[in-house]
């Protein structure tokens, strides 16, 4: 949950 | 004791990885809790000059009863000290969480996830590694989740 949850709000946060 | 490795890629530099993940302001994290363990009060306090910081949160999840029992029959705040081995320009980091229900004996459930990422210039990839020392057998299933 970690790993997708990191991925999901870096990608949003570009 | 039971260990998890997880192979991770991110599609950002380290130094973005590291300035969202680990910020000061611990957004991430509240953001973290606040979907994922369902605690939207989440405390992240600044980190200090060991480079380390402490975060509370609540999980609001459902548990197996024997679970509750074990701790004491409602879940309580559990600390997540992190440290964070990284400097500015640095082609690698390291983050260590250690997370402990704030209870007489937390110990027991103490749950230890390093975090090591190098830098691969736009992107970053590493390893999460994972160590349970959950001492009720059974339970090591649903803490992955």
């Amino acid at each position: 949950k970690f790993i997708e949850f990191t991925n999901r709000y870096l990608a949003d946060a570009d | 004791m039971k260990e998890a490795v997880f192979d991770v890629n991110f599609n950002v530099s380290l130094k973005t990885f590291i300035e969202t993940v680990y910020s000061d302001d611990g957004k991430f994290y509240k953001s973290f809790h606040s979907e994922v363990t369902n605690d939207p009060k989440a405390k992240v306090t600044s980190w200090d000059h060991t480079h380390s910081r402490t975060i509370t949160f609540t999980p609001d999840v459902k548990l197996p009863g024997f679970f509750k029992t074990a701790l004491g029959g409602a879940i309580p705040p559990i600390n997540d000290a992190q440290q964070l081995t990284y400097s500015e320009g640095a082609t690698s980091a390291k983050g260590l969480s250690v997370s402990t229900p704030s209870i007489k004996g937390g110990e027991r459930f103490r749950t230890q996830v390093e975090i090591e990422i190098q830098s691969c210039g736009a992107t970053c990839k590493g390893k999460i590694r994972i160590e349970l020392t959950a001492s009720i057998f059974g339970l090591q299933g649903m803490l992955e989740g």
